[in-house]
């Protein structure tokens, strides 16, 4: 099994898009997936027209009272599976201040459903908090969505410094970042290709051999800005069902395809 | 003087940026203004050219030892200026879990400036957590920037609903909803228009008369989505220095102005 956190503490850059479509993508793939809802804000849970679990079940459950995900986990599309996500879960990060092993609790209940899943994806919230640090845990890779602009460029550092070498050493030390995906490409823009430019360049040279991200790339696949993959969420959809033939169903295709390709499929 | 909180638990919306281009615009029509960095990744404070406080001074300090906010505020433009923040704030959210009073801190060490400024803006992290909830229950208004997409539209039922409203019932009842700022609006996109019509229409006709946001309303002015705004923090500018001709230039000079006119200027 592939388990994958999405994650990047710059709000707004597709973390949830990206979530959502790998997942699915890999479902049309025949890829048996689990895709888990880790933000409060529950828009993968929305993304996928099933209804944020209002009765202190999904994920808050996992999270708080140990609960099995294969007992909150409900089927959202042939190959896929949510563990949805509540409002709740933003109370999560005061509740678990003090439970001793806080950072594995997500990594034990991912144990016990291991075998029924070819890829696990893990949407986070836009901060470097406890949740996200419980996604880290359970996780062997990282995948960073990344507008290309300064603010989002200006952060990669501290999330890469700051959080994800910290839980390689100290809480998990096989976790690698797989790759960085350029989402709402302008095309046309200098900001853009300089943005681009910068972090190829980053991950290019980077001759630190024994960090999470040594062998981290740029995916070749960019993701263009494209007003139907923020038009199908209003309707419960993925662009592959709300657009087929659109530029974001396209490059979400080709990068489920590169990632299907990079480790070789399981 | 006037505070204004610039929330929104949705990433990624334009509330740095809003936030920095308010207090530059009001700055520049001869206001005196504090900026409020509340956000760890410390972007406003980057949008001025600043360097995050990093010896766990700005707004860290206040937050977390009680220092005054008039010896951690540094100059960042003519009457502009700059309460910074840094990566340590991220530490706050459960550094201040037991703290009694956790909620107003910053409200105690903000009265110590009241009479030094006109205004007083404070950007607020995409979470409505401690930090934000200090935020709401130091100020008079609320600011709320909205993307016109689905998922934007998503959370702010959640944001007036869970925190803007026990706030303003618990802790701070002169608390107001001034207004909500469509930002990186795109010209000639259905989403876009279905998106303000629904917000319009929520707050033309909510009649329930004793809610924080009873008399709120759409500002007229509608934030284009434009490059130069995007570019402009790269080089530590406002917009009104790196593109002062700009969509992005003239229309928050037109955003400042409505503000400046909605409550009669102090
Ligand atoms: N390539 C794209 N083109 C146009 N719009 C997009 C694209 N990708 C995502 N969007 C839209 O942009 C907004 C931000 O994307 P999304 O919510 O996926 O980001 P996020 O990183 O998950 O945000 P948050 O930090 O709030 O969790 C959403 O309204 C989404 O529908
Ligand atoms: N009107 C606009 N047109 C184009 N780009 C914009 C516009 N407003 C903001 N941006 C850019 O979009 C990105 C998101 O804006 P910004 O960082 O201000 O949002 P935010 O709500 O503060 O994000 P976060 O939730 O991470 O704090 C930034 O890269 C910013 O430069
Ligand atoms: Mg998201
Ligand atoms: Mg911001």
């Amino acid at each position: 099994m592939r388990s994958i956190a999405v994650i990047n503490q710059k709000g707004g850059v597709g973390k949830t898009t990206t979530t959502a479509h790998l997942a699915a993508g890999l479902g049309l793939a025949g890829k048996r997936v689990l895709a888990i809802d880790l933000d409060p804000q529950a828009h993968l849970t929305v993304n996928f027209g099933a209804e944020p679990s209002g009765d202190g079940g999904g994920v808050y459950a996992v999270m708080t009272e140990g609960a099995a995900i294969a007992e909150q986990m409900t089927a959202v599309r042939s190959n896929v599976w949510l563990l949805p996500s509540h409002v709740d879960l933003a109370g999560a990060e005061c509740e678990l201040v003090s439970v001793v092993g806080r950072e594995a609790i997500l990594r034990e209940a991912m144990a016990a459903v291991a075998d029924r899943f070819d890829y696990v994806l893990i949407d986070c919230p836009p901060s470097l908090g406890i949740l996200t640090v419980n996604a880290l845990a359970a996780v062997g890779e990282v995948i960073i969505p990344l507008q290309p602009h300064f603010f989002a460029l200006q952060g990669l550092g501290m999330l890469l410094n700051e959080t994800i070498r910290l839980v390689g050493k100290r809480i998990n030390p096989a976790l690698r970042v797989t790759g960085i995906v350029v989402t709402m490409h302008e095309g046309g823009t200098r900001l853009a290709s300089e943005v681009v430019a910068d972090v190829k360049s980053f991950f290019g040279s980077n001759a630190e051999a024994d960090c999470p991200w040594s062998d981290a790339r740029v995916f070749d696949t960019v993701i263009r800005r494209n007003i139907k993959l923020a038009e199908a969420p209003g309707h419960g959809q993925t662009v592959f069902e709300y657009a087929p033939r659109s530029n974001g169903a396209d490059d979400y295709r080709g990068l489920t395809g590169e990632l299907l390709a990079l480790h070789g499929a399981p």
